[in-house]
């Protein structure tokens, strides 16, 4: 209470993924999302772990993607160097 | 499964490792038995020998260590990150570090270190994650009972990838032959994989091999799986009947196959998700359709899901407790209809349970169907 917005529920789920995706999928950012048509590099990468994680790949964060990023895990990679 | 790009694991077979620190959580002597039943899981497979030493550097060094510790990769606090390794090389090559701000444990009552370190130790020997989500090397952390665990044969393929197969004198290197299994021991103990019933037969599942009782009054015979089914997995680990589509379904890990009559349809292995189970469930350990109620009911540790078969999908307000509508169960191993009641397995105990009266109507013994 009061309940957070949905908008901020958003939020904190994008800030999450992006600190993941830096993590375990060598996600580039230098902070500002690209205005290039097109996926950019965060949607790619979500794309990425979708589809490694066996999940369905979508390119938003769903519930079932954010479920499984929230699970306790290994700490190497899962792509990328 | 997926290997290092260009590393191709340790060049030598014997390895040592050594247990630098320990988790205040945890008696030493169950972190000793942990770590050395998670390099068991490995050398069981492979060629590899792993031999600990105390007070010389090691080929894998294991420390429990919290946020930030000597390399590039801090911890997070509770949660989150659970542990990390290193590919082989020298150095800090092939060392495992866990998190010292989890709650490590034995049992299940926090995250088990035996899970974690086989888990580890596959980075240690040179394996990446698996999207495979029934491999010990996905990502994400699942318990599994450590007295039940079973490498997966993804993870086989991966080490055995790098290091070969485990060869011991008294093993034929020659491939195993499928020969008649030898006769079913019908003790009374006896305990199964999966049961299911298949077009008024019913069929008993254990390890590679299945029992099958054609009739009331016929000798069981015993086969091997892959004799009647070669892309069947073995060690399968659930399966039922659903006679409205002359199918029975068989699950093993995240997946599940389908089979019409004595035919594997040509759509499997297909996906647990995709009947609606969450992320979280890595295995169902029974399953069976209840004619009465015309439900599918799917068993997963302490908890049980209600499929709707015509509808195609979970029916809402599960997962439930087993105990709390199978009253005297907490956990089923297998399960089968026959003649309205459901037939449950727990251990060495049957139950016969009616849906309609929602009780244990009788308990009986595990071979009580078998005709040896």
């Amino acid at each position: 209470f009061p309940a957070k917005a949905p908008e901020a529920n958003k939020e904190t789920d994008a800030k999450f993924a992006e600190e993941y995706l830096k993590k375990y999928y060598n996600l580039q950012t230098n902070g500002r999302q690209s205005r290039k048509k097109g996926d950019g590099p965060l949607i790619t990468k979500i794309k990425e772990m979708q589809q490694f994680l066996g999940l369905k790949v979508t390119g938003i964060l769903d519930s079932d993607t954010m479920e499984v990023m929230h699970q306790p895990r290994c700490g190497f990679v899962d792509a990328g160097e | 499964f997926s290997t290092f790009p260009g590393n191709r694991g340790w060049s030598k077979r014997e390895l040592t490792y050594r247990i630098i620190n320990y988790t205040p959580d945890m008696p030493r002597s169950e972190v000793d038995h942990a770590i050395q039943r998670a390099f068991r899981v490995w050398s069981d497979v492979t060629p590899l020998t792993f031999t600990r030493v105390y007070d010389v550097t090691s080929d894998i060094e294991i420390s429990f260590a919290a946020q930030v510790h000597n390399d590039f990769y801090p911890f997070d606090g509770p949660h989150g990150t659970l542990a990390h390794a290193f590919a082989p090389s020298s150095g800090i090559g092939g060392d495992a570090h866990f998190d010292e701000d989890e709650t490590w444990t034995s049992g299940s009552n926090g995250y088990n270190l035996f899970i974690v370190a086989a888990h580890e130790f596959g980075h240690s020997l040179g394996l990446l994650h698996s999207n495979d989500p029934s491999a010990l090397m996905y990502p994400t952390y699942h318990y599994t009972e450590p007295s039940e665990f079973r490498l997966p044969e993804d993870d086989v393929n991966g080490i055995q990838s790098l290091y070969g197969a485990r060869i011991t004198p008294e093993e034929p290197t020659v491939p195993e032959q499928p020969s008649d299994p030898s006769t079913p021991s019908c003790q009374p103990n006896i305990t199964f994989d999966a049961v299911t019933t298949l077009r008024g037969e019913i069929l008993f599942f254990k390890d590679k091999t299945f029992l099958r009782q054609i009739s009331q009054n016929s000798v069981v015979e015993h086969h091997l799986i892959k004799v009647f089914w070669p892309s069947l997995p073995n060690h399968i680990q659930a399966a039922y009947e659903f006679q409205d589509r002359d199918e029975v379904l068989v699950f093993k890990g995240a997946k599940y196959w389908v089979i019409n009559g004595y035919e594997i349809t040509k759509d499997s292995p297909k996906s647990i998700y995709d009947l609606g189970f969450p992320r979280s469930v890595r295995r169902i350990d029974a399953a069976v359709h209840d004619e009465n109620s015309r439900k599918t009911y799917f068993f997963v540790e302490d908890k049980y899901w209600s499929y709707d078969e015509q509808q195609q999908r979970m029916d809402s307000g599960f997962p439930k407790k087993i105990v709390d509508n199978f009253p005297g169960l907490t956990k089923i191993r297998a399960a089968f209809e026959k003649d309205g009641f459901l037939y449950l397995f727990d251990g060495d105990r049957q139950y016969e349970f009616s849906t309609a009266k929602k009780r244990v109507t009788r308990l009986l013994k595990n071979n009580s169907w078998i005709k040896c």
